[in-house]
Order: structure tokens, then sequence, then C-alpha cells
């Protein structure tokens, strides 16, 4: 089953 | 900040009350712009109301609102889809925000207050990537693949090649896919299966969050799919007359 990634993986807080 | 018809935000509030419970919304010269994650953090939206969906608007001071989307929801409710919808907020008492809905012949008139709420929410910066692959198409069209497919299976695959793009979903018992080609045969612009790659790709997204942004079909009758191997999918409904727009940043899902 694929593993569901988070935003935060991608994208930093600005 | 005056919309000619409460409409428009109706539909922003349902294209995004299930991912996003709170928000603020930055208001600028530019216009009313907001920008949160659903609380499982799978999802980043964005909405940018421009300057030119207003009848009338005018920003003296930069101000932030945060607004509980529930209660905003149920005000705006209130309002006519056709009524003027008037959003004040003063820089004086920044505890409320006043909505006023007015219908043409101004026989009703119906005004509203909502608390404002401290929200600390952190902006996520969004790298400007270059897509390995866009694909515009009829917003209704991708609202019903989803919507079908996500019967079929909760992943939904999307995969585009010379072949066109095909949608995929795996379910326990049953497989599905849907694939498009580019469409040259019609001529309305809106109607039009555009597809542009730089090299083939796959991915994998869940379709239960999928389904929650095809909502936003309601805006804008074309839907762009911004794809780039390992890198959330963009979604973008631009709304017409450069009023604005709302985009949604999903998450893949890990081969």
């Amino acid at each position: 089953k694929p593993r569901q990634l988070l935003i935060s993986r991608f994208f930093a807080p600005a | 900040a005056r919309l000619p018809r409460s409409a428009v935000l109706k539909k922003i509030l349902d294209s995004v009350k299930d991912l996003v419970k709170e928000t603020n919304w930055d208001c600028n010269e530019e216009g009313m712009s907001m920008q949160a994650l659903d609380t499982g953090r799978i999802v980043l939206v964005e909405v940018m109301l421009r300057e030119a969906a207003f009848e009338s608007y005018a920003c003296e001071v930069p101000m932030t609102l945060g607004i509980d989307m529930e209660p905003f929801g149920k005000v705006l409710r209130c309002a006519g889809g056709d009524e003027k919808v008037t959003i004040k907020a003063s820089r004086n008492d920044q505890d409320h925000i006043e909505l006023v809905f007015e219908n043409e012949e101004k026989e009703r008139m119906s005004a509203f207050e909502l608390k404002l709420m401290d929200i600390d929410g952190e902006h996520m910066a969004v790298p400007d990537a270059e897509w390995g692959a866009e694909i515009s198409m009829p917003s209704s069209e991708f609202k019903k693949i989803v919507m079908d497919l996500a019967e079929i299976g909760s992943d939904l695959t999307i995969a585009v090649s010379k072949l066109g793009v095909t949608f995929t979903a795996q379910g326990n018992n049953c497989k599905g896919s849907m694939v498009l080609q580019p469409s040259t045969a019609v001529d309305k612009k809106s109607e039009q299966v555009a597809i542009s790659f730089t090299e083939p790709l796959e991915m994998t997204f869940a379709a239960p969050y999928m389904k929650m942004i095809t909502k936003a079909a309601a805006l804008s009758s074309t839907v762009t799919l911004s794809l780039d191997e390992a890198c959330p999918i963009c979604v973008r409904y631009e709304m017409e007359d450069n009023a604005g727009h709302i985009k949604y940043y999903l998450a893949p899902k890990e081969d």
C-alpha cells in the first residue's frame, strides 16, 4: 500500500 | 470589499470548507488571499480574490482577518446567490468584521457580524516549479473522472505519456482506468483537453482528497493539473476576468 507523504516534506515554512 | 453577487464567495467557501476549518485572510491593496493546510497536512490550499473580483474594493492598511470557516459559512448561507455582499473590517475595532447582504431592488438588506480569531497561521513557501507535465481540461470532466474512480479504489494514479493522460484506480476487487487524449476536434476552448509534458511520469494520490478538491469545479469551467516527479500535484482553478484563483497542492503517495 503506497504511503501518504506530507506537504511539509516538500514545502518549507516561509 | 463589495462583491456584486455572493455566489463567488459561497463557491469558494464550499471549495475549502471540507479541508480548512479556520484560516487567516490577508487583505492588501491587491485583494484578499488565504493559504492554509488541511488538518492532515496533506493539502495546501491557496485562494486569491483580486481587486478585479470586486465591484468596489478599498484597503487602506494591510489587514489579516482570522476567520473560522464554520460560522463564516453559516452567515454566507443567509445571503441569496444574487445578493450583493459587502465585507467591512475596521482598523480601530479588529475583533469582528461586518457583512451586509443587499438584493438588487434593495427591498431587503441583512447585516451580520463575525467575530475574528487570532490564528497563528504559518505560511508555506511554494517554490515556482517548472512542471514535468501539465494538463488542462474541463473541470466537470475531471470531477466526474475523480468521483467515479474514487468509488473503485482509494488510490488515484495519474500517468502522463504520449498515450495521453491515464487516470487509474485500484480497489480490492476491481480496477479501472480512463485515458484522455489531447482533443483537437472540439473548438470551444473550455471543452478542450490539452496535455504537455517533458518526460512521461506517473504518480499516485489519495482519491478522497482529490474528491474534495474537485468541488472547486463550480468556480471555473476549466482545471489545470501540474505534475512533477516527487512533488505535490497542483490543481488550479482560474476564475474568469482575472478575478482570482484557487490552487490545491496535494502531496503524493510514495510508491
